[in-house]
């Protein structure tokens, strides 16, 4: 699959988060989840709206994540991480 | 971990849609109708009940909120978050449903570009009873908006959706009041454009002309005839408007659809608040909403168990009397407390019968106290009736010619036997015509 672009990601990444898929990036330093993070993070959201868990950003993932949806999340917000 | 899952100690939950669509093909009626719809889809296998009320302080407030609205759930414009509810709990939002308003909510529309407002309802009600998302393709409570689920009238939750509920509440015991096929009509959908389908009239509507009345009341000026689950209606100046009656639970919000007659109705004087009694509790309402809290015991009075016959507010001294069987109680609506000496032993007033079916002030200072098919005036003041009452009910009030029973097979409108073309000469004695509007 092409890679996706940075927008995506970004998106992408936002909108992990927003649902529950990834803990709440840290205000502070915003920093960037870490590869293996994201792929389970997007794997666990495929399994969740029925698509095959490839951990990958594909086409049929962005599509599902621009589908009107209710806002709560879908799994309980992990606390985010605070910097040790 | 799944978080505990929290549910509604309570089984009697209040709702009140309190902003609308802006800018909505669909009118506020069909709103409140759709969401009535979609709590019944929960409350019609569980043992929840609940009602619309007027107040502020409804459990499940709903609202078409724009972008940011000071939750942790902002919209977003048209598209992606639809709507949330919020799970219950003790914060003050426990249940609150708020749906975007910038999308644009549709019903019964084939319009694929719309979002159903009926399907994001019935499953945002499924939060706001406590339900999480699921990952199931067939669950109403999958997170993602999968187009409209079908007509609100005939619609039935998946089975994954009703066991996840039951492990919540349990299984309705008795089927849902408003699923019972006898119970009162719920509020009104528009019907499907193609096929407009003509209500067959109740067979169960009194006829004014040949009935006594359970209760009658002066509400806001207008006259109320009550009987079984129907009223009529007099405006100030005694016109009746209407001779069909209306239905007592689609216009009076709050009653428990299984009431089937009401014992007394009277509009409190300190704060025109309106008060229903039925058996051993009471209800109050703000307008046409009951109010929160209710119905309450009868025994706030003062009163003994086993309700009351009649009850009004007598212009004279503005105490309101209670009556029931062949004693009458006097209350004092600024201490809220029974004066002493009462119970006391009816009539208050010579010539009035000593059990009552019902009694009313009216704009004109008398008292009118009803039993059977008459009823007996007393002037202002005075402490006996009028001369020459009792007189009859039907004709004076609702508008009847002496002795006109129901017609038989006719709908007992006034001049049902008027031969298509012929004008219909209906009178009353006052010899006003007489017409209904049947829509």
């Amino acid at each position: 699959a092409p890679a996706p672009s940075a927008e995506d990601l970004s998106l992408g990444v936002d909108w992990l988060s927003r649902f529950g898929y990834l803990p709440p990036a840290d205000p502070t330093t915003g920093q960037l989840q870490a590869p293996e993070e994201l792929s389970k993070a997007i794997a666990a959201m495929q399994r969740f709206g029925g698509l095959e868990a490839t951990g990958v950003l594909d086409e049929a993932t962005l599509a599902l994540m621009k589908t009107p949806r209710c806002s709560l999340p879908d799994l309980p917000m992990a606390p985010a991480r605070r910097r040790r | 971990q799944a978080p505990a899952p929290t549910k509604w100690n309570k089984r009697n939950l209040s709702w009140r849609v309190r902003t609308f669509p802006r800018d909505s093909p669909l009118g506020r009626d069909t709103v409140r109708a759709l969401m009535h719809y979609a709590l019944k889809v929960w409350s019609d296998i569980t043992p929840l009940n609940f009602h619309e009320v007027a107040g502020s302080q409804a459990d499940i407030q709903i609202d078409f909120s724009t972008a940011d609205h000071n939750d942790r759930y902002p919209f977003d414009g048209p598209g992606g978050a639809v709507a949330h509810a919020f799970l219950p709990g003790d914060h003050h939002t426990a249940g609150d449903t708020h749906f975007d308003n910038d999308e644009s909510w549709t019903f019964r529309s084939p319009d694929a570009h719309g979002i159903d407002l009926f399907a994001v309802a019935v499953h945002e009600f499924g939060h706001a009873i406590g339900l999480g998302h699921v990952a199931a393709p067939r669950s109403v409570m999958q997170p993602y908006y999968q187009g409209p689920v079908g007509d609100p009238l005939h619609y039935g939750l998946p089975y994954e959706d009703r066991v996840r509920v039951w492990q919540l509440y349990g299984v309705r015991e008795s089927v849902s009041p408003t699923a019972q096929p006898d119970a009162e009509e719920p509020p009104l959908l528009p019907e499907p454009p193609n096929n407009r389908s003509s209500t067959p009239p109740r067979k169960d509507v009194p006829h004014r002309c040949s009935t006594h009345f359970d209760a009658v009341a002066q509400i806001r000026g207008e006259a109320f005839f009550f009987k079984g689950r129907y009223f009529w209606r007099l405006t100030r100046d005694r016109q009746l408007v209407s001779l069909q009656p209306a239905q007592v639970h689609r216009f009076w919000r709050g009653l428990p659809l299984q009431l089937d007659r009401v014992d007394a109705v009277y509009e409190r004087t300190s704060d025109h608040r309106i008060v229903f009694f039925k058996g051993d509790r009471y209800w109050l309402f703000k307008d046409n909403n009951v109010e929160e809290g209710f119905p309450r015991p009868v025994s706030d009075f003062g009163l003994p168990p086993g309700g009351v016959d009649a009850a009004f507010s007598w212009a004279h001294n503005d105490k309101t009397y209670f009556f029931k069987d062949q004693l009458y109680w006097r209350y004092d609506e600024h201490t809220r407390r029974m004066d002493p000496g009462h119970p006391a032993q009816s009539p208050l007033w010579r010539g009035v019968p000593s059990v009552l079916d019902a009694a009313m002030r009216w704009s004109d200072g008398a008292a009118y106290f009803f039993r059977g098919q008459e009823y007996w005036k007393v002037l202002d003041g005075e402490l006996a009736v009028a001369p020459g009452y009792p007189q009859s009910t039907a004709r004076d009030w609702l508008v009847c010619r002496d002795l006109q029973a129901a017609p038989e097979g006719t709908d007992g409108q006034a001049g049902a036997h008027a031969r298509p073309g012929q004008r219909d000469q209906s009178r009353s004695e006052d010899g006003y015509q007489v017409c209904s509007c049947s829509s």
